[in-house]
């Protein structure tokens, strides 16, 4: 039996709301070691998300037997809505279950509201993710890369990411004209997530589609801060920190043909 | 023109 309960369901919606627009069907493993773990490839197969919510993310955790939970994402949105922010969620579900029970407590009325999700038989391929070595990792403020994202993707339906020792430089070309944004390195102590963190063993330049820069960046409430860590002609990582876990994206990029 | 490669291309099926 699995029986999870989050001090707020806020967190699991955050979750959700951030990849269910890339993947419709995805399977969740429960175990009690790695509490829940999800890999799903979106419907272009351009992006990998890897999500990983470890039991220190609930209050309270348990996991009996190792479970898959098979989840339409657009219903499981529909039931987390149900919910208040700051309600109680626990999820519910049987050793051999073919629903997901997912229960809403209110902490100040007396409230409790239950909902039972059919879960689905999902075949998926399970890729193998080695903690690669990268050429450079840039970590900043997820707003702020969220922001330049989304302006970018006005002007061009490319961004191209040019990280040197001294700065990272997003650059866009496209019909109407072309843009850049520059960033330079700094720590500000007073606040430490406004920081810009580059560290570059050798500097690196790709691009990727507009598109799918723009799904990543639907993660942006999840953390105060997101890294990036990019190898020339390899798949970038955006990684967003849980409490206790983390949601990555790897993002393949695109070459000149 | 650019070329969009499958992130599969990038990784080992398990």
């Amino acid at each position: 039996m699995l029986e999870g309960k989050f001090e707020e369901a806020s967190l699991l919606k955050k979750v959700i709301e951030s990849i269910k627009d890339s993947v419709k069907l995805c399977n969740f493993n429960c175990s009690q070691s790695k509490g829940i773990t999800v890999q799903a490839i979106d419907d272009s197969r351009v992006l990998l998300i890897a999500l990983k919510i470890d039991s220190g993310s609930f209050q309270e955790f348990r996991c009996d037997r190792d479970l898959v939970l098979g989840l339409d994402l657009e219903s499981l949105s529909k039931i987390l809505k149900q919910g208040n922010n700051e309600d109680y969620l626990t999820i519910i579900a049987e050793d051999s279950p073919d629903s997901l029970l997912v229960v809403f407590e209110d902490k100040k009325k007396d409230r409790i509201s239950e909902f039972s999700l059919k879960l689905m038989d999902i075949d998926s391929d399970v890729l193998t993710i080695d903690d690669m070595e990268h050429d450079c990792s840039i970590t900043m403020p997820a707003y702020e890369f969220a922001k330049i994202a989304r302006d970018m993707k006005t002007l061009s339906e490319s961004l191209q990411i040019i990280i040197t020792k001294d700065s990272v430089k997003f650059n866009a070309e496209g019909q109407i004209g072309s843009g850049s944004i520059i960033l330079k390195p700094h720590t500000d102590m007073e606040k430490p997530d406004e920081s810009i963190k580059i560290e570059l063993n050798q500097p690196v330049v790709l691009t990727f589609g507009a598109k799918y820069l723009n799904d990543i960046v639907k993660a942006t409430a999840l953390s105060s801060t997101v890294t990036i860590k990019l190898t020339d002609k390899a798949p970038a990582l955006f990684e967003y920190r849980l409490p206790s876990g983390y949601l990555r994206y790897y993002l393949a990029p695109k070459f000149d043909d | 023109d650019e070329a969009q490669p499958s992130i599969k291309s990038f990784f080992i099926p398990d």
